[in-house]
């Protein structure tokens, strides 16, 4: 009677306490398994290829693996891996974490260009609203004739003012 | 009363074209947004009794196919061992159905929404209580818990227009599990924790508009803690409630990890709830600290724990710590008694027998105390002693002397007056206040060595003793402010510790001292 | 004495929210899959 042990015997009213034992072991014969909570998020890609049956229909786990984008987020990759599935794997956790690394690297999403800017130099002006200044920005130049192959290319725009509103 | 005639086949046509819109056609935005207003427009989504059977009959309906595509595909099997899974398929598309509402709802006002998702959550509880009633140990609980799952991981990432919204969504789940928590309905109890402990649910219950969410969390632990109280009271566990008790340990670990100020705001509900056998789960709360403060190391040589700057704050208690002593009417009597100065008997001699339970209450609580009052009056009595203290700033730096003589004396008559259990319990109340640095475990800290100094038996002594040791040669976490406090009462001469008899009682129990004489340094 | 807590699959020293991964309580291991996350609409482009 000293310890914390407390008198078995002086247990709560039994019968309801052997109850819920017995409602307890049959709840553990049903306790939920991971496949009861897995929703495969069916990743639709937009303008699906068709492939060979031979090539990987399914993509490979490590590719949601956030280790992986910290790698190409880091120095030596450069950043084409992460616009590139951020703009071709819309709706995807790599687009979650390619937008990550990119914030991380102090590139900033413009809501309304659903572009990708970065300070060239300190903004000229900062106010609570807005900072304007010289900016990298990430844009995909259109081709000017059907000869001609667009692309994603890095651009500088000066003078540029970007609202905080449409900040992401 | 029965359904209108011909309404259970109207339901399951409309259930059938969601099915098409789904599966066939992909689901996409215009069809449901369409197939939403259709229902409003002929008055399925009012939130009246027909809305209630609407839901109602789509539920059965889900859940007698996950339970029949079961059965079906274990009957098709040779052994157990293999049994398929059920069909997900229309719980899915029920659960998508719910979903959709929600986020086409012809209605701009988030209002409606939120009564008609408090509505769909009482038409769902219902039937879990009533299948509950009905099958009882046959109960099964996947189809729910899958339905659950779908709602927690769509509902509660909607894009929350205001917070409000998604705060407002967190709570009609957060009820919803309190009315369908282990003691209403033990046979759902493990797909209970595991909604409740959800990623998609817990944590933003815990940060999504600041604290607010924190009594609905708070509520749902203390359903389980009621839940397990009386199988972890006498320490063997058998298979179910071992593993339960294991998940909640996992549970308690992630909230000490990510959420520590939630523990410890509410260190004082879960005390009340957690039998004193569970040494070391009472620890893990005990144990959390806030995460912008850093700890000194308790056997750091010479530390000065009254020059700790946190050791004159008062620690955040959320928990209502005088409940217990108003639902006894003895909360005038106390605070008559504190501010009375005089070492009147009478108060303190009917104390003793107030503490005790009756005959029955005894039988169920498992014990002839009542905790919680004991944990009240204590911590409670505290908190005036220090306030008084901090008013006379008595309470200085290197302040050695008796704080608060009354409190003092009421303390002492305790743990002199009671009988082994009743201080067991009191000297446990001092202990579950010894935490991180704060006044309060400054006060009860000086309270305990105090009591083990001014003790003239040798009972009292191992018996404070036992309640600190018993919480230390269990595994970690132990809290910082009972190392202390044991560091102090094994290294300060001036308690004469090691002249005890009681140390040398028996040759493990001497090299139990040994080894954590060792460990404090 | 209790477990030893660190023992139940949970990594008690990690500088990360343990919450995001947790898989359930009845295993040691984090929860497989994508955790939650959201794009926010104006991710998607044209």
């Amino acid at each position: 009677e000293l310890g914390a042990i407390g008198d078995p015997s002086a247990l709560g009213p039994m019968h309801e306490q052997m109850d819920n034992l017995l409602m307890l072991e049959a709840a553990y014969r049903r306790v939920p398994q991971p496949k009861d909570s897995e929703r495969p998020r069916p990743y639709t890609p937009r303008n699906p290829a068709i492939t060979p049956q031979t090539f990987p229909q399914t993509q490979a786990p490590i590719i949601s693996n956030p280790l992986l984008w910290e790698r190409f987020g880091s120095d030596g990759y450069g950043t084409d891996t992460l616009f590139f599935a951020f703009y071709y794997q819309q709706n995807s956790y790599q687009q979650y974490l390619a937008a990550k690394e990119l914030k991380k690297q102090s590139w900033r999403y413009h809501r309304k260009y659903n572009t990708w800017f970065q300070r060239h130099k300190e903004p000229k002006i900062a106010t609570d609203e807005y900072e304007q200044g010289a900016y990298v920005y990430f844009d995909f130049q259109t081709p000017k004739d059907e000869n001609q192959e667009g692309g994603w290319c890095q651009r500088i725009k000066n003078e540029f003012m970007f609202e905080y509103s449409y900040l992401e | 009363e029965t359904d209108p005639a011909g309404f259970r086949s109207r339901v399951t046509t409309l259930f059938k074209s969601w099915y098409q819109i789904c599966e066939v056609s992909g689901a996409n935005e215009t069809a449901c947004s369409q197939y939403v207003l259709h229902l409003h427009q002929t008055g399925l989504l009012k939130g009246d009794d027909t809305t209630e059977s609407f839901f109602r009959i789509l539920l059965e309906l889900s859940v007698a196919h996950c339970i029949s595509s079961e059965e079906i595909s274990s009957g098709a099997v040779q052994s157990p061992q293999q049994a398929q899974s059920p069909s997900f398929l229309i719980i899915d598309i029920y659960a998508k159905l719910v979903f959709s509402i929600l986020k086409h709802f012809p209605e701009q006002e988030s209002s409606s929404k939120l009564f008609l998702l408090s509505e769909i959550m009482a038409v769902t509880v219902r039937s879990i209580q009533k299948d509950a009633e009905e099958k009882k140990s046959s109960l099964n609980p996947i189809p729910y818990f899958r339905l659950f799952i779908n709602w927690l991981l769509d509902l509660c990432s909607l894009d929350p227009g205001t917070d409000g919204a998604n705060f407002q969504v967190l709570t009609a789940f957060a009820n919803a599990f309190h009315a369908l928590q282990p003691l209403k309905i033990p046979a759902f109890s493990f797909a209970w924790l595991e909604l409740v402990s959800h990623r998609s649910f817990m944590p933003k219950l815990l940060t999504v508009n600041g604290q607010k969410g924190w009594p609905y969390v708070q509520r749902l632990l203390v359903d389980l803690l009621q839940f397990l109280e009386p199988f972890l009271r006498n320490a063997e566990l058998g298979g179910p409630v071992h593993f339960l008790y294991k998940g909640t340990l996992r549970v308690l670990l992630v909230l000490l990890h990510d959420f520590p100020e939630f523990l410890c705001d509410y260190h004082f509900t879960f005390c009340d709830v957690i039998p004193s056998s569970c040494i070391q789960m009472r620890n893990i709360i005990l144990s959390s600290f806030p995460r912008n403060m850093r700890l000194p190391d308790p056997s750091t040589p010479n530390l000065k724990i009254d020059l700790l700057p946190e050791i004159v704050e008062a620690p955040c208690i959320l928990s209502e710590v005088d409940a217990a002593l108003k639902a006894k009417q003895m909360k005038n009597d106390v605070d008559e008694y504190l501010m009375s100065r005089q070492q009147s008997s009478s108060f303190l001699s009917e104390l003793k027998q107030k503490l005790l339970l009756s005959a029955s209450e005894a039988s169920s609580a498992g014990t002839r105390y009542s905790v919680p009052l004991i944990n009240s009056l204590v911590l409670y009595t505290g908190m005036q002693a220090i306030q008084q203290l901090q008013a006379t700033q008595q309470l200085q730096a290197g302040e050695t002397q008796a704080p608060n003589v009354v409190a003092l004396q009421m303390f002492k008559y305790l743990s002199m007056e009671l009988d082994t259990e009743g201080r067991y319990l009191f000297l446990n109340a001092i202990a579950n206040q010894l935490r991180y640095p704060n006044n309060h475990t400054h006060y009860f800290s000086f309270i305990m060595l105090y009591l083990f100094f001014e003790s003239d038996q040798e009972i009292i002594q191992e018996q404070i003793t036992r309640v600190l040791l018993e919480r230390l040669i269990v595994n970690r976490p132990h809290p910082w402010g009972l190392l202390i406090t044991f560091i102090e009462l094994i290294k300060n001469p001036r308690y004469g510790f090691w002249k005890q008899a009681f140390i040398r009682c028996a040759p493990e129990i001497e090299k139990i001292f040994e080894s954590v004489a060792r460990s404090c340094g | 004495h209790g477990i030893d807590l660190t023992t139940l699959g949970l990594n008690l020293n990690s500088t990360e929210n343990l919450h995001k991964t947790f898989g359930s309580p009845w295993s040691n291991e984090p929860s497989k899959g994508d955790p939650e996350f959201s794009v926010p609409q104006c991710y998607y482009a044209k």
